[in-house]
C-alpha cells in the first residue's frame, strides 16, 4: 500500500458516496447511465469473486465488500426507488460492444486459463470501459448537473492516481501487472475530455456545458 | 508472475 493507493481507494469511494447523497438528496437518477452502474456491478462481482479463496487484509476483504453492495444499492435505487426518474430513452449505448470485446480481450490476455484468472482479467478490460454509456449520455444531453460531475471527477482522480501508483510499485517493489496498466491508461485516458471540460468550467463555477 | 500476488489491487 502507498499513498497513491489509497488516495485513489478513497477517491473511489468518495465517489460512490457522491453518487448516493446526489440520487438520494435530488431524489431523481436523472442524467446517471444505468448501463454504467449495472456495468460496475459486473466489474465488481466477476473481479471480487476471490474474497471466497484468497485473503490479502482486512482494509482489501472490506473494500471489497463495500464496492460489491453499494453498486448493487445504487441500481436498486435507480432501478426501484427512483425509477420513474430514469430515462432510458437517453441511455442508449449497446452493451454487446462492450461486453464481447472484453471477453475476447479476456481470452487473449490473462495470467492463467481457469475461471478465476479469465474473470478477473475480463473485469479489468471491463472496467475500463464502463464509462463509456455514461459519458456517450453526457455528450448526448451536452449538460450536466454539478454533483454528476463531481461525481465523474472523483471516479477518474480514482483511476488517474492508479498511475503513479504503478510507477511507486515498479521501483520499490519492481512489481508490473501489464493488465492492469494498460487497462488502466486506457480508462484514465477516456477521462481526459472530461477533465478539461471540469477544471476549465466546473472548477470556474459554471455549468458543465458541452460545445454544441 | 503478477496473478502470484494474487491481485492485491482493488
Amino acid at each position: 500500500m502507498n499513498i497513491f493507493r489509497f488516495f485513489g481507494d478513497l477517491s473511489h469511494l468518495a465517489s460512490i458516496f457522491i453518487l448516493i447523497h446526489k440520487i438520494t438528496t435530488t431524489r431523481s437518477c436523472r442524467g446517471i447511465s444505468f448501463k454504467t452502474q449495472a456495468l460496475y456491478v459486473t466489474v465488481f462481482v466477476t473481479r471480487y469473486l476471490d474474497l471466497f479463496t484468497s485473503y490479502v487484509s482486512l482494509y482489501n476483504t472490506v473494500m471489497k465488500i463495500f464496492f460489491i453492495a453499494s453498486s448493487c444499492y445504487i441500481l436498486y435505487l435507480m432501478r426501484v426507488r427512483y425509477r420513474p426518474t430514469n430515462d432510458p430513452s437517453i441511455d442508449t449505448f449497446r452493451l454487446e460492444y462492450l461486453v464481447g470485446p472484453c471477453v475476447v480481450l479476456a481470452l487473449i490476455f490473462n495470467y492463467g486459463y481457469n475461471p478465476t484468472e479469465l474473470l478477473w482479467s475480463f473485469s479489468i478490460f471491463l472496467e475500463s470501459v464502463a464509462i463509456l454509456p455514461q459519458l456517450f449520455m453526457l455528450q448526448r444531453t451536452g449538460e450536466a448537473e454539478t454533483i454528476t460531475t463531481h461525481y465523474l471527477a472523483a471516479l477518474g482522480a480514482y483511476r488517474a492516481l492508479y498511475i503513479p501508483n504503478w510507477i511507486y510499485r515498479y521501483f520499490s517493489e519492481g512489481y508490473v501487472d501489464p493488465i492492469s496498466v494498460t487497462a488502466g491508461l486506457v480508462q484514465t485516458g477516456l477521462y481526459l475530455d472530461f477533465f478539461y471540460v471540469y477544471f476549465t468550467k466546473v472548477l470556474q463555477g459554471q455549468k458543465f456545458e458541452l460545445p454544441a | 508472475d503478477p496473478s502470484s500476488q494474487s491481485h492485491d489491487e482493488l
